[in-house]
């Protein structure tokens, strides 16, 4: 489960303030679906950092499963990043000189996972998104929603207890969106993973247990899909 | 006006052969608002990479106003691609290293304009797509739906006479997306842009003279809004 309590992040620029998060709270129970909406510039990625503790709130605490992840020394916020958390990027980062299937392979390193099998699960999570023809191309030689899906693919392969997905379908077509939502709500079902998403996309709202929007760096309100 | 005979782009990795675009043909009349849509890895950013002299293509010619722009000598291309044809990236392309405001500056320095003007056109076009208040923050300092944005804005200030625009909305909520739309549209109905967008997004679709939809790399159908 996560937890976060009067989070606030402010950057100093001359001789403004910008309050980028300034003030949420937020829990989310283990194995739910939340989906993060707001304008663009509202916070949701600055949310999104701190939550996956990338980024160390101005004021305020996170809680990952009841662990006050600014109390965790290095190893312990490694493992966190690398076994617990899964992310997706709105950026992707991906890392360039390597295939889809090395950069997918990567987590699993960090799991102390034999090569042979690391192999068969990167392979496997890159048919789970439709790139199992693509798995030798860099990411310069894949499309901007291939790249996308390299990210979900390694998101997921490490079978964390949460995923933090930035705008996961923001490159893709509805087909493709639609098929890496159903699979993204199969893991949430039968894996059980918590899911948290900043998104745009009316289809991943559609299949959330909640949807908290933001803006201005604030929760605005929060609202079961029947009720959007 | 644009036109496109015969389009290829082959890759060859290894034993096989990707054919990124696979035989295109398309004229574009001047002033016209082209989407083209299709599924993630189709060939649209490669088509625009054709089109906008950035990527040669395997077979094929470009017209660009009827001039075949592989003929173009090194200055006539960067004369081109600096004043003709304004670019958004699918991966916005900013420097780094610049504010927003230096980056959409960045065109008119090849436009021979002087510093005052520039500094004036890109405040001016900073705050068409609201970004009136970010004009000094550099691309880490900005959010996605930002960059983006400040992608956007670059692409116009010089007003060229074509913007390619690779899923300008991808990462813009609802309303933010529907103000640039509305932008574009007048960018092409007053100054006669002529507009040539690759998307998923429909209301990008419903704003067009004619949709051109892309499958492994052909062109499957051509149509107008009404019908699409
Ligand atoms: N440098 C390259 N080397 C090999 N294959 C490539 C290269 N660049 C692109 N491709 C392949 O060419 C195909 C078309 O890519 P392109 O980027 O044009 O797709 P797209 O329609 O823009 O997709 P998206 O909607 O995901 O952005 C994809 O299958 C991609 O994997
Ligand atoms: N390093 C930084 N320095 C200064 N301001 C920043 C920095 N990072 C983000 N901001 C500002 O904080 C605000 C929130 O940014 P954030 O990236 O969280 O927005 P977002 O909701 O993810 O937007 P989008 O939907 O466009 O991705 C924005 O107004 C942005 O300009
Ligand atoms: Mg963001
Ligand atoms: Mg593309």
């Amino acid at each position: 489960s996560v937890l976060v309590e009067g989070a606030k992040k402010f950057y100093y620029m001359g001789g403004e303030t910008v309050r980028a998060v300034d003030g949420i709270d937020l829990r989310i129970e283990k194995g739910e679906y939340v989906s993060i909406m707001g304008p663009s510039g509202s916070g949701k990625t600055t949310l999104f950092n701190i939550v996956g503790g990338l980024t160390k709130p101005t004021e305020g605490t996170v809680y990952i499963d009841r662990t006050d992840i600014s109390k965790l020394d290095a190893s312990e916020l490694a493992w966190l990043r690398c076994r617990k958390i899964g992310y997706v990027f709105q950026t992707f980062n991906l890392v360039p000189i390597m295939s889809a299937l090395q950069n997918v392979m990567l987590p699993l390193i960090f799991g102390g996972v034999d090569r042979t099998e690391r192999e068969d699960r990167a392979h496997e999570m890159l048919k789970l998104v439709g790139l199992g023809e693509r798995v030798h191309h860099k990411p310069t030689e894949l499309s901007g929603g291939q790249q996308q899906r390299v990210a979900i693919a390694r998101a997921f392969v490490n079978n964390p207890a949460i995923v933090l997905a930035d705008e996961p379908t923001g490159n893709l077509d509805l087909k493709t969106g639609l098929h890496i939502i159903d699979m993204m709500i199969e893991m949430n079902k039968s894996r059980g993973v918590t899911m948290l998403c900043n998104t745009h996309d009316q289809k991943i709202i559609k299949a959330s247990d909640r949807i908290v929007w933001v803006s201005d760096g604030r929760v605005e309100k929060i609202e079961r899909p029947a009720e959007a």
